[in-house]
């Protein structure tokens, strides 16, 4: 998991990329 | 060996993994304004009839027992991860009411074709070490996204969460995962239908109601 570049930025999850509340 | 050993470690996780949705995953279900589980188990359902069908068409009849065993399998996974998924959502935004992402089509199908992925990879590259002219190696992304009739885009969107929520999963299916993104972002989600573009035309129609009138920037 080291070598992977995470792109969500801190507090952001699954629930903002598909539009949720 | 390597091969082996993924193949060995995911079996290890869903061995004992659920077919069906948890006892926590049906907590989260009737947690929803809307209660999804139905459209869930049906929508499983019936993705496995296409999965199976295109499955059989791309490896030959002979071999349509497979799609059935890679299928239960990414099953499997896609309710794992789910879970974890709600569990770390619940966490961080301290609500359980999950209606409006639980109800979300593409978002399942999104999930379910990601956990499908890992499956199909992890054999898949066992099958294309052995035997190089492999049909199995056809099955390699993007063709999860056409059996599921998904945008590249929308399955962007579920792979660094997957990723997040099953930390079981091997560097070598980490970096997989990963070329797909890059894949996705290079050329996949530039394609014509892709939802990217009436996104940036949308996000430039609020940037012109927000501000004022202003030279448009290259």
């Amino acid at each position: 998991v080291q070598d992977y570049h995470f792109g969500l930025e801190e507090g952001e999850g699954i629930s903002e990329l598909f539009d949720c509340d | 060996r390597a091969a082996m050993n993924n193949i060995q470690q995911l079996t290890m996780i869903l061995n004992s993994a659920a077919d069906k949705p948890s006892e926590t995953l049906i907590k989260y279900f009737n947690n929803c304004t809307v209660n999804p589980t139905d459209s869930i188990l049906k929508r499983v359902e019936n993705l496995e009839h296409i999965f199976k069908k295109k499955f059989a068409e791309a490896v030959g009849q002979g071999c349509a027992e497979i799609g059935s065993q890679r299928y239960k399998l990414g099953v499997r996974l896609y309710y794992r991860v789910m879970e974890s998924m709600l569990k770390s959502e619940e966490e961080r935004l301290s609500v359980q009411n999950f209606s409006q992402l639980l109800n979300d089509n593409i978002f399942h199908t999104s999930l379910l074709a990601c956990a499908l992925e890992v499956v199909m990879a992890t054999y898949g590259r066992n099958a294309s070490q052995s035997d190089g002219a492999s049909a199995e190696t056809d099955l390699s992304f993007p063709w999860i996204l056409n059996v599921f009739d998904l945008k590249a885009f929308d399955f962007y969107k579920v792979i660094e969460s997957f990723i997040k929520a099953e930390p079981s999963l091997t560097r070598e299916m980490i970096k997989h995962l990963e070329r797909c993104e890059h894949r996705i972002m290079e050329s996949l989600a530039w394609q014509s239908g892709s939802p990217l573009f009436e996104l940036i035309k949308q996000s430039k129609e609020r940037e012109s109601q927000s501000d004022q009138p202003e030279p448009t920037a290259t």
